[in-house]
């Protein structure tokens, strides 16, 4: 199927990186 | 212990990011420099956490982020039948909506929100300009008017734009050619 993802989801990785 | 391997989240396209600075000693498309592409939504806002805001540029430069194999120009095959979703910005919302209006279109972009019409977005744009600051979401067919349509619906609904407020959808065709600074819209949501 199509990889759509919600803003929210989205959102809730722009800090993910700089936190691991 | 099984340790997972780190997955990442793959987007459903692999997008393009450019980068447009205005010399005007070299021709347009020497300005114009392919930055890096991405696929999945770690690789994506390593890339966004790591670049300048639109709002910190300077004048005259411009943003574009395009599926893989797209070049953001109107030449392009995929662009050329194509047009724009506008949003014009008024010189204080570059402090106050520019840089928020910018990440909400990245975000309708790469977590594909138009749905299946998704598939007739090419890529988008920002123009930084000292007049008045753009942001546009291009698509690839003019006469696709349902997904032109849907498109420009959900995306003035993604930046979270007041339904009285209209925005234009213009024709590259009709930017190219226009002998003065304004282009009819072909739709309008």
């Amino acid at each position: 199927g199509k990889r759509q993802y919600k803003r929210d989801f989205l959102l809730g990785f722009q800090f993910m990186a700089a936190c691991t | 212990v099984v340790v997972e391997p780190h997955v990442k989240h793959p987007l459903q396209n692999r997008w393009a990011l450019w980068f447009y600075k205005n010399d005007k000693s070299k021709m347009w498309q020497d300005n114009l420099r392919l930055i890096t592409k991405f696929d999945t939504v770690e690789d994506f806002w390593a890339l966004y956490n790591n670049i300048q805001l639109v709002s910190k540029l300077s004048s005259g430069c411009d943003y574009s982020v395009f599926k893989d194999g797209i070049e953001p120009m109107w030449e392009d095959r995929r662009n050329k039948c194509g047009g724009r979703w506008l949003i014009t910005l008024s010189k204080q919302q570059r402090h106050t909506e520019l840089d928020r209006f910018w990440k909400e279109t990245l975000l309708c972009l790469i977590g594909e929100g138009f749905g299946s019409f998704s598939r007739d977005v090419c890529g988008a744009v920002v123009n930084v300009r000292a007049k008045g600051d753009k942001i546009a979401v291009w698509t690839t067919n003019t006469e696709n008017g349902e997904a032109v349509t849907y498109i420009g619906r959900k995306y003035k609904e993604g930046l979270g734009l007041p339904p009285k407020l209209v925005i234009g959808y213009q024709a590259h065709a009709d930017t190219a050619t226009k002998s003065n600074s304004i282009t009819k819209n072909k739709f309008v949501v």
